[in-house]
């Protein structure tokens, strides 16, 4: 419930596109930053 | 004479690019509506499956957790934190308004 | 001259326009390609088989897939009804959606590389509508880089 957009990523199921995810997947990898 | 030669030259490209781009976007709608209607088909559902195996094979000595869940689920991820002794905290939120979401550990070992 | 300046500005945005929507369009055809690739493939299975598998051994799709070591500490609350789920990692992870799985499967005949044999290719062609026919045959060698011009 804490969750904005400056401090998460959203993706929606069968909404976003797979670029939403590679953004994701790439902010993880950096650890954050 | 030269600027002029171009500006000839670059509204007769907008025009081409213009024409490009309608077509483009012509074409992006029915490739979705195609999809859509193989999706959708009944005699096509019932095969839209994959296979543990197929998935294992995509992702080798990983833990794997398949989600299927309703249309429109949010899926959050909060950006990492650090805590304590530098460790990151990692986490994956998902919300459904529609309707339960399954979750399905795939361990390969 | 300022107008000049002004329509090689637009220009730049337009051509970085289409390259964005070809690069859309690309991604669709593969979809499309991959989808009817594996209804293919588990048609072709079920009838050498002679049944369906077993429903506990398959995931319908669409789905999407979350991959993590294999020594990763999940820790997983769930509401009651399950409609929420909160998962807790001690180490990185991935998410995939269900496409990005079947094009590791190679159903998407090696388009996404730019990478696809002729008979991949003739078999990938013949998935698309034939206006479309000239994108799958430009993506067998790599991404779509001409503005493509076919027939509306």
């Amino acid at each position: 419930s804490c969750l904005t957009p400056n401090s998460a990523y959203t993706y929606r199921i069968n909404g976003s596109p797979s670029k939403e995810l590679t953004d994701i997947n790439r902010m993880i990898r950096q650890g954050g930053v | 004479r030269e600027i002029g030669d171009r500006l000839i030259e670059l509204k007769s490209e907008l025009e081409d690019l213009e024409m490009r781009e309608c077509v483009l976007d012509q074409q992006r709608v029915w490739v979705q509506q195609s999809i859509k209607n193989v999706t959708e088909d009944s005699h096509n559902l019932p095969l839209a499956y994959v296979k543990h195996e197929d998935i294992c094979g995509c992702f080798k000595d990983d833990t794997l957790l398949a989600v299927r869940a309703p249309s429109g689920t949010q899926l959050d991820v909060p950006i990492p934190e650090a805590v304590q002794n530098d460790q990151r905290k990692y986490q994956i939120h998902l919300k459904s308004t529609i309707g339960p979401i399954d979750v399905l550990l795939i361990n390969q070992d | 001259a300022q107008e000049c300046q002004n329509l090689e500005v637009e220009r730049q945005r337009r051509l970085e326009r289409i390259k964005q929507k070809q690069g859309q369009l690309q991604e669709l055809i593969l979809q499309q390609i991959a989808f009817k690739r594996l209804v293919q493939r588990n048609r072709a299975a079920e009838q050498h088989a002679g049944r369906a598998p077993p429903p506990n051994s398959v995931i319908n799709l669409p789905f999407i897939i979350v991959n993590t070591s294999k020594r990763t500490v999940i820790d997983c609350s769930i509401s009651n009804d399950k409609f929420e789920y909160l998962f807790n990692f001690d180490n990185m992870f991935e998410i995939h959606d269900d496409i990005e799985v079947l094009k590791r499967m190679g159903m998407a005949c090696g388009l996404e590389a730019g990478r696809c044999s002729p008979e991949d290719l003739k078999e990938a062609r013949a998935l698309v509508p034939k206006a479309l026919e000239p994108y799958v045959t430009e993506m067998a060698t790599g991404p779509i880089t001409n503005v493509y011009m076919t027939g509306a």
